[in-house]
């Protein structure tokens, strides 16, 4: 299978629709400035996978709906006269056969409710995290999210840490 | 289950050393360094866990604690390389992997990306970097900023490199 | 004791903002952003602790959790400076400061050092980087690296780049 | 008061007698391969300004002595036909007045046994830190040193660890 592209709506720092990619079949370079959003599209990553919200930064789940960047007290003017969104939406569109796309999708509202779908259709958390096993996309404490300064600290783990890598949902 | 623990053990930890050989090798050390797991217990894995050893080249064997930061990272990353050869997933997403490496180490672990996609499959991967001598070897770009004119919110503008050819941005300044 | 520490804590609360604005400013954003220090509580200072705002340009108050590697970095080196500004020690030894920082702020942290060489004293600096960018704006550098003819073992060359006149290593590959 | 040099003899991957230096009045910029000894220079300089071992990485105060490079269970042949060495000195040369140099100097045994000089002078640890104290080179929880991966850590502090950043020896 092949990622092809991620599509982000209102999350964390990505307001409005923004689609990332297409991915190339090989190895794709995320570059850009300090504050960028770069780490944002990893987390948005780890989220449609369907990580626990301990996994993304920051505490409570509802803070990754975009929230708008100026300073307190002023007014949100992003989306004009639009009011701030209430959900963030974030999908991964998969090639998990030659020329066949499923889409995988999870919704988040600003109260930390998260909702799941396949291919537009609403399935539960389970069936969901199932579906994800079958194209062998879940993702545990797995070797394939590397999340930042998280390198340095595979080396420093002890003996019985490192165990815990060799357990993979296969 | 510690039946399929041991059987992937033992396909990871064939794989390492080819693996982390590698990412060390080099003009002045043509057969790179040497890296080693070992099971502590084969009956009670998770008990005792999993030693792993990385020796980089020319030097004498030390604890993972001793090595320098970046040897230590050149060794994780073998680790991760090698847990992904022997059972791979359909890509890989990483953040900055190149944050302790030199420049020489930058290449070799770019270059590890860049051929695992040439020849393999699944080979897929997505990997931040700060690092022109990184992202240089990548396939395509993606690249992320603010966009004053959407009130700082985050955009992204992806660029096939392999469209332009095998050209090294390196080559481009005559060495500089 | 505590009237050291309010002492202090006044001078390095003073110098923050300026510091963090000569760190954070740049041609889109020629104010810089804004830092700021607050005793949580003056009659028992350690009890309470102290709180670090820093907020970088064109972005909304953030916790220090939510702002990313490198808006953090340029934070935590703002407070370092502040401190020194404070209460300088004769010199500076840092190692690997600029791991998470990209090529702009790698010039404004290193150029801050410069300058801090050229008008304070005492303003001596000695800092481990990996990054071009970050040691062309040094006086000198001092390279170690590891030599094969004394068994492996770590050997020193320096070399006062002031000596060259001030040519930037990023001049000479025509930008590349 | 400016840092002139810093003389090393055996200290961690420095075999023989090593001179890092001079170093300018200004910015140095400390280059090299990964692995090349650049954080042990900075081990060096804790090790000689007295912090205690549990500051310099690795456990035991007697591992800073040089030992040889080459695989297990081949000869040390570095030095050729020396044994391996016994201690390590770490001498950092500091003009404390202009033109007027004083030297600081700490050895350590491989069974962990330190002792101190000032200008060639034996002094105990307690003068030793006082003299140190009295040119401004006291190293506590100070700004003045900031280890590898530590800038992140900083970020990261509570309110309460933040304070003990102001709690200086002057
Ligand atoms: N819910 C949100 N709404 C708006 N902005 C947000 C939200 N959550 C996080 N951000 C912003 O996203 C930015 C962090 O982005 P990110 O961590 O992706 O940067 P990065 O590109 O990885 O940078 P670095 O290279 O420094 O690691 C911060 O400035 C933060 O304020
Ligand atoms: N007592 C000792 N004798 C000989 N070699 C030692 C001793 N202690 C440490 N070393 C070696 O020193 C090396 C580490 O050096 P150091 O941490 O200074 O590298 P570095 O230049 O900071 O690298 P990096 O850029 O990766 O951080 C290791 O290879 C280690 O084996
Ligand atoms: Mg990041
Ligand atoms: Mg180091």
């Amino acid at each position: 299978g092949r990622l092809l592209r991620i599509e982000l709506e209102n999350f964390k720092s990505y307001a409005g629709k923004v689609t990332v990619g297409p991915f190339p079949p090989g190895f794709s370079a995320v570059i850009g400035p300090n504050g960028g959003g770069k780490s944002n599209l990893m987390d948005a990553i780890s989220f449609v996978l369907g990580l626990p919200s301990r996994q993304l930064r920051g505490g409570f789940l509802g803070d990754v709906v975009y929230r708008g960047n100026l300073a307190a007290g002023e007014a949100y003017t992003f989306l004009a006269e639009e009011p701030a969104p209430q959900s963030a939406v974030v999908r991964l569109v998969y090639e998990h056969e030659p020329d066949r796309e499923t889409v995988f999708s999870r919704t988040v509202t600003v109260s930390g409710v998260s909702t799941y779908r396949v291919d537009s259709r609403a399935v539960s958390l389970e069936t969901y995290l199932r579906r994800l096993q079958a194209v062998h996309l879940s993702a545990g404490p797995q070797s394939f999210l590397v999340f930042q300064n998280q390198v340095e600290e595979i080396a420093n783990r002890s003996p019985q840490q490192l165990a815990a890598l060799f357990e993979e949902t296969s | 289950r510690t039946r399929r623990f041991l059987e992937y053990f033992r396909t990871v930890s064939a794989a390492i050393d080819g693996i982390y050989k590698q990412l060390t090798r080099a003009p002045t050390a043509p057969l790179g360094g040497i890296a080693q797991l070992q099971l502590e217990s084969e009956r009670e894995p998770y008990r005792y866990g999993v030693k792993y050893y990385a020796m980089p080249p020319g030097k004498r064997y030390r604890d993972m604690e001793q090595l320098s930061g970046g040897e230590r990272s050149v060794a994780a990353l073998a680790l991760l390389f090698a847990l992904q050869a022997a059972r791979p997933s359909p890509f890989l997403v990483m953040d900055e992997i190149d944050a302790a490496l030199d420049p020489l180490n930058v290449q070799r672990v770019s270059r590890y990306l860049r051929e695992r996609a040439a020849d393999e499959s699944p080979a897929q991967s997505v990997v931040i970097s700060l690092k022109d001598a990184f992202y240089e070897n990548a396939n395509a770009l993606v690249g992320i900023y603010r966009d004053p004119s959407a009130g700082h919110a985050s955009r992204v503008l992806t660029l096939d490199l392999d469209a332009f050819g095998a050209v090294s941005l390196g080559d481009e300044g005559g060495g500089a």
